[in-house]
This record gives structure tokens, sequence and C-alpha cells, in this order.
């Protein structure tokens, strides 16, 4: 896999891969949590069980700061947005994806309603409303946005109401191509718009949403906000890549590596020379 | 196996309360943690006397009526927050790298070190390519973080066996005593 990076906004602007060049945008964004008295529906509050975003999502004001570093095993791309988001660029030498390596927190606390930072990935797909999740950890299930399958919807909560629950894989495609994002851990999960994947990366609600837990979302450690740091695997394909391989069979690859990832351990050579240890 | 107990009781607690979802009260949440980092922490000895019986098979498990001597493997667990007290502490160590799907697969290895030259050599005996990149100034001032650390070391892992294991030999070497490779093989960083 390669990339491009964008020279004036130090953002990713191209991805090649699998013999296919795709242009590729990648951001970061927040919700605000809605805050209400929780004393009807329409007036929960955004926390620990529900989403409730007020409003669209708006880009985080940043200055992309950018180093680059080119090798031969792997080049990487050290994104500095704000003092709270920062990320790492990735492509290893001889694989196909290109990995995201994102780093949120401590969010700030600067006004009422909390913040709830997602990262959207845009491409040009017409994917016309569908979008996949692999929710449940069994099969990939098909999502059509604004639409439930057994009755006719009318929805109220047009940002939280079409996201899901993306165990591993959450993918759009058009005609014979299929973009997927592979994830480290469970997430949330959308596609608001053809061509987009949305994920939900960390969250900072100041008011509980009284569904039972009793106190806000506002987790700490070492009197900071919680710091999260995670990886999304991006990679597309068709059916005939070069490789050989479908682009299924690459995803399947992929997530059995990261999820079942070898296990690294340690021991000390006392001193010893490789002759002597061996 | 009681070392085990404590990690198994862990996952109960977890999977039976629903933990890590931010549906628990914060203090819950860290008690989880602890129960949870207990539990794993338990798991060590198991995964080391297991892991010492498959890289040295040779050896008999008893000698004398005595336990035969297990290798000392340590886990690194804030890798993600590229900190790793032993590689730190130690100029040389071997990484060992174990492979729990039942196919052969590659993996790029990262170690957090506070040098900027290793030498890494591979089973065979081969040096190895390597890159030193360093750790962003993100990952440096996340809190709580106790590290040295200012660089990651990266080399690839390639081949391993499935359900196996290789070994790499890690030393810390001055610029000199790096041979001199074809510049081919010879990592060209930029910044």
């Amino acid at each position: 896999a390669e990339f491009q990076i964008n020279e004036t906004t130090g953002s990713i602007s191209k991805i090649i891969m699998n013999n296919i060049s795709l242009d590729f945008n990648q951001e970061f964004l927040y919700y605000k949590g809605f805050v209400g008295n929780n004393e009807v529906f329409a007036n929960r509050s955004s926390g620990a069980y529900i989403f409730r975003p007020y409003g669209k999502a708006s880009s985080i004001e940043n200055q992309n700061q950018v180093k680059i570093y080119l090798g031969n095993l792997v080049s990487e791309v050290h994104q500095q947005y704000n003092d709270w988001i920062s990320q790492i660029i990735r492509v290893y030498s001889g694989e196909t994806y290109v990995e995201f390596d994102w780093i949120v927190g401590p969010i700030p606390t600067d006004d009422a309603h909390g913040k709830e930072i997602i990262t959207r990935y845009t491409t040009p797909l017409d994917s016309n409303s569908l979008f996949y999740t692999d929710s449940n950890g069994r099969e990939t299930l098909t999502r059509i946005r604004n639409f439930r399958p057994t009755w006719n919807l009318n929805l109220k909560e047009p940002v939280a109401g079409n996201y899901y629950p993306v165990t591993s894989k959450i993918s759009i495609r058009e005609k014979d191509l299929e973009v997927a994002v592979l994830t480290d851990r469970a997430q949330g999960g959308s596609s608001l718009e053809d061509g987009q994947i949305e994920l939900m990366l960390h969250r900072k609600c100041l008011h509980d949403d009284a569904f039972g837990v009793g106190e806000a979302l506002n987790e700490t450690a070492f009197d900071k906000g919680l710091v999260t740091r995670g990886s999304h695997y991006v990679v597309f394909g068709t059916k005939k890549n070069p490789s050989g391989k479908t682009i299924a069979a690459q995803e399947k690859d992929i997530i059995q590596r990261k999820l079942l990832s070898s296990w690294t351990f340690l021991s000390p050579t006392n001193g010893l020379t490789y002759q002597q240890y061996k | 196996r009681v070392d085990l107990n404590a990690l198994r009781e862990a996952m109960g607690v977890m999977q039976h309360h629903d933990a890590i979802t931010g549906t628990e009260k914060e203090h819950v949440a860290h008690d989880y943690s602890r129960i949870l980092a207990k539990g794993m922490d338990e798991c060590n000895f198991i995964t080391a006397s297991a892991l010492s019986k498959l890289v040295a098979p040779e050896e008999k498990l008893f000698v004398n009526d005595e336990p035969a001597p297990v290798i000392p493997f340590e886990t690194c667990p804030l890798l993600n927050v590229s900190q790793c007290g032993f590689t730190e502490k130690n100029n040389g160590f071997v990484v060992t790298v174990y492979n729990p799907l039942s196919r052969p697969v590659s993996k790029h290895i990262r170690i957090p070190i506070r040098g900027d030259h290793y030498v890494v050599i591979d089973p065979k005996g081969n040096q190895l390519d390597t890159e030193i990149i360093p750790i962003p100034e993100s990952i440096l001032r996340i809190p709580g973080r106790k590290s040295n650390a200012k660089n990651e070391l990266i080399f690839l892992a390639s081949n391993l066996p499935p359900l196996g294991f290789k070994s790499y030999f890690v030393e810390e070497a001055s610029e000199n005593d790096l041979p001199q490779k074809p510049h081919k093989n010879k990592s060209r960083l930029r910044e």
C-alpha cells in the first residue's frame, strides 16, 4: 500500500492499494452531547448508555503539524492536530493496508455539552445508502441508512439512529470495489453519507443519562481525562486483486493477524553474546 | 491450574457485569482494571512455563525430582503507551514471538527503546533490517507514562511457524559497530 499526503493540510489525500488508486480523505470531528433534565425522553442527556448528539459533527480546529519518516520497513506520518488529538499513519512494506494509529484525549471540558470524538473516512464511492458491519461478531450484516427491514422508519435521531456496533469491520461498496475499515476493538460506527465511514473513538459526557449508572461519562486517570489510543486498518480492493486474494480474503487475513496477534515475550541475555546464547 | 483462576474469575466478573462499557461507576471500572491486571499477572507464570517447554523441549521437566528452571519470559503490558521497563533497562535482550494461529504469519515487532542503534539477529544468525523511529511527543506526554524510551525499534519477525515461535537476539550497538550493508538493505529515514 502507498498513500499521499496533501502538503497544505497535512491530511491524507490518496491511497494506492491492490493496483487501485482512490481519492481518500480522513478527518477528526466531534459531536456535542445533548444535555437535558432527563424527565422525558426528548430531554434525555447523551451519556454512558445512549449516544444523543446535539446537531451535526464539528471539525476539530487544528493546525495539523506533520513529520514524515520514510524507511524500508515502514513509512510513517506523524500528525499533531491539537493538544489532544494526534495520529500516526503507517504503511509496512509488503502489507496491503494503511494503519491509522490515533491518540485522543484528554478531551477538554470547555462547554457544558461534552465532546464525542469521531474519525471520518471519505471516499468517492457511490455506496447507495448501504454499508456493512460485522455487528455481533458472527456475520456481516447489511445496513441501510434511515431504514429498518421490518417497519416503516421515521427517524427522529438521524445520527444515532444510523449508528451500529462494529466488532471488527465496517465497509462500503460500489459495484465490485469494497472499502473496509478494520478496528482493533469494538466501536460504534456508521456511514451517514455515501462514500463515508465514521467511527466513534472517545467520549466525554458531562451529564448522566439517567439510565442507571448515576454519574456522567467523564473518566479520569492520574487526575487527567482519559487518553485512548487505537488503530484502524484501511483496506480496499475487488474480487480480483493482483495478489490473487479477494478483498474478503485479505480482510480476513488482516483481522486474524490483528485480533489474534502474535505474542511478544522478552528475556535477558545475561551479558551473553549471540553465539553463547544460542 | 490454579494460576489461571484469577483470570478466569476476572473474565467471569467482566462478562457478567458488561464491564468496560462506561455503564459502571468509575471507581468500579478502576476495580475491574485492578482485577483484570492481577489475573493477567498471575497467568505470566503459566505462559512462561508453557513457552519454556516449546523453546527448550529437550530439557526434562524435572531434574532430580526438582522442577526444571523456567526461562524468565517477561511481557510489556504498557506497549500501548510505548513503554517497556525491560527493554529500557537492558542493553541486550531476546525477543521471543509466539504465533497462536494455525498458519504461518509475519509480524512487525515494535519495541520502545532508549538508544539509537541496535542490532537484531534472527534464529539463523542473520542480521535483520531494522528501523528506529521517534515516539511522537503526544505519546511521551500521556498522563501516567513513566518511561525514558524516546524511540521505537522495528523489525520484521517473518514466517512465524503455526502455534510456534521464533526468538530474536537484540543488542544495543554503537553506530560504528553496525556492519556495512548493501545500499538496498540500508534503512534510510528522512524526517
